[in-house]
């Protein structure tokens, strides 16, 4: 997180370290299941061939319930049960990060307590949370000046209108064929130095639904140009609530 | 002098007949017929010199040591003792007859040729049970109860509860081993009304199927040998159940009724060499042998259409009240049935009822409960409360809600009736300790 704050306990309750592929997040959803994104678990240029879902299930590591990576080791990791991909990912398209989503369900329910709560999930109906200037909140344990951040950190970000993502991007992707796909979203400044990087990819932008007082996932950290060099792009949850739902609740 | 031989009949013929019979002749035959028949004799044809009390010539008969009569003549003469048809019938089984001839059968110096008699004999039957057919007094027929005669002989019988004795004649009490198996009747000591006899040894045994009672209930006239001073020294009645006596009676006193409570009881009367009592009659009954009325040993027992009375093959179904179930000890039963047995007792002893207890309740994931009233009472009606570890978890319930009552059956059941508790589900983004931003 770049410009950012450092997150107090309790202010991102739901905010997970994943350790698979290195350093990413990830989100609590109810008791058991981890949302973040499927390129932390199968990088781009690296097929599901090589290594098997289930040997990196094995090998997931999730820490939840505290700011700071020490401490979150030392609480021990959360196993992981099962990984579920979006079958849209296509690893193989280096530039195209379109149904970059996945879950990870755990072997064991956590307990809630103030400092592990899970994020709630966007009413279908509601599209307002990703109109132009709607403010949201990215927490993450990502890159900070250069250095992983050993504490979580957390930056305030507008969600930013598709013509401008899409502008702003035609100016800078040069030759590179990087899609920009209605499942996703921008969000933040082109020149105040706040965003997310590297690190804090699986981690959620979460916006306050004023009506229903509780905190909503609209988006995962999924790409950038760079970062705080222009706007991030973000997995639109709101497109996935289906695939989400149809995986959690057959559990 | 000839003997006849013993035959069923035969005929006697004077000397010659039927030429005139000669003079000077003295002629005598013993007609013996069977044991257990008597002689008739008739005279076929009969014509002897006739004379006054028949001095000349003459046939006597005699028979039990009786003259029969003393005959001469001829049929129509006016002198002479002629038989004619007359049958002569002995008492005893042998008759005698004399023929007597004198020396001349001339009359006014005319011998008349008298050619004699025919006599038939038959050996009839003697019915020796009448007295009057007895030849002596010795002879009479000795049965002492019954006599039955048939052709040629004769045999005696007792009176019911009697035994003909070995000398065929004389007849004893026999009431060493009576036996009585019908569901009522009468028993009494010989004779009765009538004195019993002395030296008796009876044994009356009344034997019913398992289950009956036996009740026993004294007649009038009860009269029985007894003693001012000593209990029944003389003779003793004496009433036993299963072997065992439960009562000894005599006197003039009549006892009250028994109820032996037993299926098999002996009545045993025991005379001495005198008395002149009239004894005793005794009209037993039968009834179901009665099981003790059912008592519950609490006041959440109930025992269905309690009935006046239990009898054997009599049963009883107990249950407990809502909120109880049944026990025998510490066993738990789905139901209970006791049946009253033979022996007037129960198969089985009453059960007693414990309160249902549920339990204690299933625990909630990430959430608990509490008693509403009284705290750890997992007994019937005790109610109890979900709650989940708010503010992370918040409850979900059936259509029932999350209070829970321990029911009858023994479980914690919602207010619909369900056993499903409800579930804490995770409630979603509402941090304890939201990012607040204070500068503007």
């Amino acid at each position: 997180i770049l410009g950012g704050k450092s997150a107090g306990r309790g202010n991102f309750p739901w905010q997970a370290l994943t350790t698979i592929h290195g350093r990413g997040g990830g989100a609590l959803l109810g008791d058991r299941w981890i949302l973040t994104a499927a390129h932390i678990i199968i990088p781009k240029g690296q097929g599901e061939n090589e290594v098997g879902l289930d040997q990196l299930a094995e090998d997931a590591n999730v820490f939840l319930g505290h700011t700071s990576v020490e401490e979150l080791h030392k609480m021990g990791n959360h196993p992981v049960r099962r990984i579920f991909i979006h079958p849209d990912y296509n690893p193989e398209d280096e530039y195209n990060f379109n149904g970059d989503i996945a879950l990870l369900e755990l072997k064991y329910p956590v307990t809630l307590g103030p400092t592990v709560l899970p994020i709630c999930l966007p009413d279908t109906s509601n599209t307002t949370f990703y109109e132009d200037g709607h403010i949201g909140y990215v927490s993450g344990f990502g890159v900070e000046k250069n250095f992983l951040s050993n504490d979580l950190k957390y930056v305030s970000l507008p969600a930013v209108a598709r013509e401008k993502c899409q502008s702003w991007l035609d100016s800078k992707r040069g030759d590179i064929p990087i899609v920009f796909s209605e499942n996703m979203f921008c969000a933040g400044f082109l020149t105040v130095k706040q965003d997310t990087c590297q690190g804090d990819s699986g981690s959620v932008f979460t916006v306050l639904d004023t009506q229903s007082g509780r905190w909503v996932a609209t988006g995962i950290v999924s790409w950038g140009i760079g970062c705080a060099e222009g706007y991030g792009f973000y997995t639109k949850v709101l497109n996935y609530l289906d695939w989400i739902k149809g995986i959690v609740r057959e559990d | 002098s000839s003997p006849v031989p013993s035959r069923l009949f035969g005929e006697i013929r004077s000397p010659g007949y039927p030429k005139p019979y000669p003079n000077n002749n003295i002629s005598t035959w013993d007609i013996r017929v069977p044991k257990g028949y008597v002689v008739k004799l008739t005279f076929r044809y009969f014509d002897l010199e006739p004379s006054e009390s028949c001095f000349y010539d003459y046939v006597k008969i005699k028979a039990d040591k009786k003259n029969l009569g003393r005959y001469c003549g001829q049929l129509g003469s006016t002198t002479g003792n002629h038989p004619g048809r007359k049958e002569f019938v002995s008492k005893g089984n042998r008759m005698h007859l004399a023929f007597h001839s004198d020396f001349s059968n001339d009359d006014n110096g005319t011998v008349i040729p008298y050619r004699g008699f025919l006599a038939y004999y038959q050996a009839v039957d003697l019915d020796e049970c009448d007295p009057n057919n007895a030849a002596e007094e010795d002879e009479r027929p000795q049965c002492q109860h019954f006599c039955h005669n048939y052709v040629g002989g004769y045999f005696c019988s007792c009176r019911t509860g009697y035994q003909l004795q070995s000398d065929h004649h004389s007849c004893k009490v026999e009431c060493s081993s009576e036996l009585y198996t019908e569901a009522s009747g009468y028993l009494s000591s010989p004779e009765y009304p009538q004195p019993y006899p002395e030296d008796l040894q009876c044994n009356y045994s009344i034997r019913l199927p398992k289950g009956l009672s036996i009740v026993l209930s004294f007649l009038e006239p009860f009269e029985i040998d007894d003693h001012q001073q000593v209990y029944c020294p003389y003779d003793q009645l004496k009433i036993q159940a299963r072997g065992r006596t439960i009562g000894e009676f005599c006197g003039k006193k009549s006892p009250d009724s028994i109820e032996t409570n037993s299926n098999e009881v002996d009545i045993l009367f025991l005379t001495d060499e005198s008395g002149f009592s009239r004894g005793w009659k005794i009209h037993y009954t039968s009834e179901k042998i009665k099981c003790p009325q059912p008592v519950p040993r609490d006041q959440f027992t109930i025992i269905r259409d309690l009935q006046p009375v239990y009898e054997f093959q009599d049963y009883f179904i107990a249950s407990c009240k809502t909120g109880y179930k049944l026990m025998e000890g510490n066993q738990t039963l789905l139901s209970f049935t006791a049946v009253c047995q033979a022996d007037g007792t129960w198969h089985q002893s009453m059960p007693h009822c414990e309160i249902v207890n549920c339990g204690n309740p299933a625990d909630l994931t990430n959430g608990a409960f509490s008693y509403t009233n009284k705290p750890a009472d997992n007994t019937y009606q005790s109610v109890i409360t979900y709650r989940c570890n708010e503010p992370y978890y918040h409850i979900v319930t059936g259509a029932g809600g999350d209070r829970f009552t321990c029911s009858p059956e023994g479980t914690w059941m919602d207010g619909n009736g369900q056993v499903k508790i409800p579930a804490c589900l995770p409630v979603c983004g509402k941090p304890v300790n939201p990012v607040i931003s204070v500068q503007r």
